[in-house]
């Protein structure tokens, strides 16, 4: 028997509008300690993974491991019938082949169940080596995410370099060049308003555009992200998911041969 | 001019 149960049912849709630009069809891997998936674009240019701890649950029970295939998009279709503010709980049998999506109001005045058929889903998981990046910057997600958009509209391409200086981001097209340079800020009343760069050394990297962009629809669940780049290894772009986990996106970069 | 990388270049199957 599989029964999570969430109070803040927007979060869920908040985490699947996240994945599935990237994503189409996904494992949930639910095991007692929560609830992890692991998947690449089609391309396997780019690699989603999300941890969601049971612990931040309102009601987690999980008593076998389960790996459950499904459809992102269906999945974020499904969510949209739930209120922001709705209780959501997903159960499953051990052995069945479908899961329940049930939603909530928070009177308790409307209860609605959708269910909705797996899949069988073949993907092998990738280990991830823990690594010491050379340059770590975080900053608001909405400037991260208005960079991204603001660069795509000369080019494709981001080259971001880290220095002493700050982080710069530039691009080049056919109509022109940018760049847009965030020097670190920790003056400002918030924190969460603050750009802060770790930096053991410099570092420079170029990245197609429209994956970052599509990360950047992770930016309604945390006011945060933190980029962590190091030479010749996947960028990675994560937002914290309150008191839950994260997801993290892994970009490969763009080498000259 | 730059060539894109795959994921697999960096991260093998556990």
């Amino acid at each position: 028997m599989l029964e999570l149960r969430l109070l803040q049912g927007g979060l869920l849709k908040k985490v699947l509008e996240a994945m599935r630009e990237l994503v189409t069809d996904a494992n949930f891997d639910c095991s007692r300690s929560g609830c992890s998936l692991q998947a690449m674009d089609s391309s396997h240019v780019a690699l989603v993974a999300l941890l969601l701890r049971s612990d931040g649950f309102d009601h987690f029970r999980c008593d076998r491991n389960r790996s459950m295939g499904m459809n992102l998009n269906h999945v974020a279709k499904l969510l949209r019938c739930a209120g922001n503010d709705d209780i959501v709980t997903l159960k499953a049998d051990d052995d069945g082949d479908t899961v329940t999506f049930m939603f909530e109001s928070p009177k308790q005045d409307k209860i609605a169940d959708f269910e909705m058929k797996l899949m069988d889903i073949q993907s092998e998981h990738l280990g991830i080596p823990e690594a010491e990046y050379q340059a770590i910057v975080k900053m608001p997600s909405q400037e991260f995410a208005r960079i991204c958009r603001d660069l795509s509209t000369i080019g494709d391409t981001v080259v971001i370099s880290v220095t002493k200086e700050g982080v710069k981001f530039s691009t080049k097209g056919d109509i022109g060049s940018a760049n847009i340079v965030c020097r670190q800020n920790t003056t400002v009343d918030k924190p969460e308003e603050s750009t802060v760069i770790e930096m053991k050394d410099p570092v420079s990297l170029t990245f197609a555009l429209r994956y970052l962009i599509s990360f950047t629809k992770a930016t309604p669940l945390s006011n945060t992200v933190t980029v962590s780049m190091s030479s010749d290894l996947p960028m990675v772009v994560e937002y914290k998911i309150a008191d839950m986990g994260y997801i993290r996106y892994y970009l490969a970069p763009k080498i000259d041969e | 001019k730059p060539k894109q990388q795959t994921i697999s270049r960096f991260f093998a199957p556990k």
